[in-house]
């Protein structure tokens, strides 16, 4: 493992615990979107199934259990927390997700390395973790002004994408036969998603204001 | 043992 993998493993972690943190301390979810927790967790339970048939590392083990963890405890505050619940803004976290499940599961079907059900499900999960922040950058669009912690929630995840790109040149470079196209072009994809957040994000702490996206 | 492509990665 380098040190890209290392950091980029980390700051997804952080971006979880920074959400987790939010949710259970101001026991609210404002500004978050259900849609983007939900295809999160959809796209951890569909990749991490090797779970069951692999076993490379107890980092990897405890790393994959963490997230699964914690992706269902967040779509579960949200649903069905009796507090944080009430602050979901339904009306605005309107992204449907057969939009995106539909298309990447096609997508996976079409292209992918082995035509297993294994393979297809962690293609699929790649291709849908690349445009699953798609709900929550319309959510932070549409109410423009965004609190610190979800600023640096979408910040965190931002950070894990782009590392994880220095880490793929890193594997190139060092490893032999470190040929991924599948996983190197959705991560590319989901990377420039962001690209458009960290310029405003950027600029706000430049200039020392508060995060505000244009309408 | 090999795996595929990219497996040791979350």
């Amino acid at each position: 493992m380098n040190i890209f993998r290392l950091a980029g493993d980390m700051t997804h972690l952080a971006s979880v615990l920074v959400l987790l943190l939010k949710i259970h301390t101001i026991k609210s979810c404002a500004g978050i979107s259900l849609k983007t927790q939900e295809l999160y967790a959809l796209v951890f339970a569909t990749r991490y199934l090797d779970l069951f048939t692999d076993y490379i590392s107890l980092y990897n083990t405890l790393m994959k259990l963490i997230f699964l963890v914690s992706s269902f405890s967040i779509v579960w505050y949200i649903r069905h927390h009796k507090i944080v619940r009430r602050s979901y803004d339904k009306d605005q976290d309107t992204f449907r997700h057969y939009f995106l499940v539909l298309p990447c599961f096609l997508l996976a079907l079409v292209i992918n390395e082995k035509f297993t059900v294994k393979e297809i499900m962690w293609t699929f999960s790649l291709y849908l973790e690349a445009v699953a922040i798609l709900p929550q950058l319309v959510l932070l669009q549409r109410t423009r002004n965004i609190d610190n912690l979800t600023g640096q929630y979408v910040f965190l995840l931002g950070a894990y994408r782009s590392l994880y790109i220095l880490n793929w040149i890193y594997r190139y470079f060092t490893e032999p036969h470190y040929v991924h196209w599948i996983t190197w072009i959705s991560g590319l994809v989901q990377t420039l998603l962001y690209a458009d957040f960290f310029y405003y994000y950027f600029q706000s702490w430049k200039n020392n204001v508060k995060l505000e996206l244009p309408a | 043992k090999e795996l595929p492509q990219g497996h040791d990665e979350l």
